[in-house]
């Protein structure tokens, strides 16, 4: 929530703190797949793996509305907003400059709060089959999440009929993002 | 002098989601 607070902190200070903030990040990913309907009643073991391949990619997806295209700034959960060359100094450079191009992409579509989370929803189980039990199952929640995305933007907007389309081309941008960048190095402190 | 425990963020978000399950087991 907080990456930056004053002079007086050290990078390794900081960098702590920028590690942190993945950790409730993380975790409200998990209650959030456990609300979409058909996603518990997977096995245990695809829903582990789809959070695990594919929780990274609903971040950037939920953290792209904290990034300013226009004036190069991100907002942190704590309401403070820094500039990009600030945040340059945590290491995280490229990942960032990768974000403001996807949060630039995706916020063109001006999407609508709900049209966000069934989006997400798609991205979650849309995430790298590796290792899944039971693909048909996740293939067929795939396609239902899928149909109602497409059935609501249509329904909202019945004269673009190329918002859907683009829409799903941000999958593979998200897919990219995650090769990249799902290596960075994070650090906690063991006190 | 401190000692940090180091992980890619694809790991950490691993072990968080582990330890989720397992708690709610």
């Amino acid at each position: 929530a907080c990456p930056v607070s004053g002079a007086d902190r050290s990078s390794q200070e900081i960098w702590e703190s920028f590690s942190q903030c993945f950790t409730p990040a993380v975790k409200e990913v998990v209650e959030f797949a456990k609300g979409i309907p058909g996603f518990q009643e997977l096995s245990q073991q695809d829903q582990v793996m789809l959070l695990k391949s594919g929780t990274f990619q609903v971040l950037m997806v939920r953290f792209c509305t904290l990034f300013n295209a226009e004036d190069r700034t991100v907002t942190f959960l704590n309401g403070k907003t820094y500039p990009l060359s600030t945040l340059r100094a945590l290491g995280m450079g490229s990942l960032l400059d990768a974000m403001f191009e996807f949060s630039e992409k995706l916020g063109s579509l001006g999407l609508e709060p709900d049209e966000m989370a069934l989006f997400m929803a798609v991205v979650l189980v849309s995430a790298d089959r590796s290792g899944i039990l039971d693909m048909w199952a996740v293939e067929q929640l795939q396609e239902g999440l899928i149909r109602a995305l497409r059935s609501l933007i249509n329904r909202r907007r019945p004269d673009d009929t190329t918002l859907f389309p683009k829409l799903l081309l941000r999958l593979p941008d998200l897919r990219t993002l995650n090769n990249f960048h799902s290596e960075k190095l994070l650090a906690f402190r063991i006190d | 002098h401190k000692t940090h425990r180091v992980m890619t963020l694809a790991d950490h978000i691993s072990h968080i989601i582990t330890q989720d399950f397992a708690r709610n087991q």
